[in-house]
């Protein structure tokens, strides 16, 4: 289960606020994974008590309100990436930007849908540059886009272009991913499917033996 | 540190010693500080051990208060099979534009537990504005259950803990932390974040956060 509070003493009127929760959530905590598994309790509140002062902002599509949008999602996204930094049995945190798609929500569809593909995850845990796996998971997302278009890169690693795989060096991709799991840091993919405008970020982990252990001893 | 060094000064129960999550914010025009829902102006909150989980005595009660009611919003997840918790603060957001704080506790998730469950979770609404002698009608909490499923809350012990806890809210980072270590459940590390942005010149405003998750986590809310 994840649960989220996020407080905010700006004074904003719940015309605004409300959807800017609502927008905030869906490039965050709507684009992490770690076990496919969604929760009975899943929840995020926000509240806003004017404390700061000044004018209500009460217009959505007023600049203070954008701002207030985009400092909102921000500060979601640092604490659900933090959920999936810390899945259960996680070494790493896999953290995929899927570009050229033709809208936002089509991004963020791939992008999810790569971090949590179980070959995806634990090819992350075995350090093995898998471009084969991440290049299936974008592909059955339910987005609609040419293979010849396909690029992907793990970290600084190229590993597939005009859908065609590169000769890379897998030694140094590997490397790239033990130094991360190592740090329990984070390791990038990036997946372009087009030229189209839509950007989109999910974050997910690794799948290690770690994660069936924990879940076969926690009874619910 | 912060919370183990303000754990001793507030004399509440329970263990909040796990690691904090590291902070992730993306780079922009903002600015990241310390603590977490206590950062904003006017918001209060706090973490102890009420006896709720199983096992061990990490804090598993919260409570994030404001000071004056708060403009209140919700995203709950699309699970046809929603805890009691989630049900409730539908209600109570479609029927109220503020509200006055959150309690939270960590142990068992208050789902498919049936009319018990629903009262359940009222109850802990109620006992939350006993404890900080507001008008429920109108200054209403809303409540927010994790842990095991098909496991009721032990009502009692959440009503007797929440009067000490209220009477241990603070405003400092500690107390934000403390009150996001006992939302914890397979965590291993707490997570709280907060940052300050500048709206317009001369016009900063703050946001502070904390969540808990580990693992059966992929959201679907709306």
């Amino acid at each position: 289960t994840m649960l989220g509070v996020v407080t905010c003493d700006a004074p904003v009127a719940a015309a605004v606020w409300r959807p800017a929760l609502a927008a905030a959530c869906a490039a965050s905590f709507n684009q992490i994974t770690v076990d496919g598994d969604t929760s009975t309790n899943d929840t995020v509140l926000g509240l806003a008590n004017g404390a700061a002062g000044g004018a209500a902002i009460g217009d959505p599509n007023s600049p203070e309100a954008r701002a207030l949008g985009a400092a909102l999602t921000v500060l979601l996204q640092g604490l659900a990436k933090s959920i999936a930094w810390d899945g259960e049995g996680a070494t790493m945190l896999l953290e995929c930007t899927a570009r050229g798609a033709r809208s936002d929500a089509d991004a963020r569809r791939v992008a999810r849908s790569v971090v949590g593909s179980s070959l995806v995850k634990s090819a992350m845990f075995g350090h093995d540059p898998n471009w084969g796996r991440i290049a299936a998971a974008a592909g059955y997302s339910g987005v609609d886009y040419r293979q010849e278009d396909v690029r992907i890169s793990l970290g600084d690693t190229e590993l597939m272009r005009g859908g065609q795989p590169l000769d890379f060096d897998a030694a140094a991709a590997s490397a790239y991913m033990k130094a991360a799991a190592a740090a329990h840091g984070t390791v990038t993919i990036e997946v372009s499917i087009g030229d189209g405008p839509g950007v989109g970020q999910a974050w997910g982990c690794d799948l290690s033996y770690d994660y069936v252990k924990i879940n076969a001893e926690y009874t619910t | 540190s912060a919370a183990s060094t303000e754990q001793a000064s507030a004399g509440l129960p329970g263990s909040f010693d796990i690691p904090a999550a590291p902070i992730l914010i993306p780079e922009g025009p903002w600015k990241v500080i310390e603590g977490g829902v206590t950062a904003p102006a006017g918001f209060k909150a706090q973490g102890m051990y009420a006896g709720l989980r199983a096992k061990g005595d990490k804090a598993d009660l919260a409570l994030v208060v404001s000071d004056t009611p708060a403009v209140a919003a919700g995203a709950f997840t699309l699970n046809v099979m929603a805890a009691a918790p989630v049900t409730l603060c539908r209600e109570v957001l479609a029927a109220h534009e503020t509200v006055r704080g959150v309690v939270i506790n960590a142990g068992q998730a208050n789902a498919a537990t049936g009319a018990a469950g629903d009262r359940d979770a009222r109850a802990a609404t109620a006992a939350a504005a006993d404890a900080l002698g507001g008008d429920e009608a109108s200054d209403p909490f809303l409540v927010m259950s994790t842990g095991v499923i098909g496991r009721r809350v032990d009502a009692d012990a959440l009503s007797a803990a929440l009067p000490v806890l209220a009477a241990g809210l603070g405003a400092g980072a500690g107390h934000a932390l403390r009150a996001a270590v006992a939302i914890t459940t397979t965590d291993l590390a707490s997570k709280s974040a907060a940052l300050e942005v500048e709206l317009a010149p001369g016009r900063t405003v703050r946001l502070g956060g904390m969540c808990k998750g580990s693992g059966m986590i992929h959201p679907n809310m709306a």
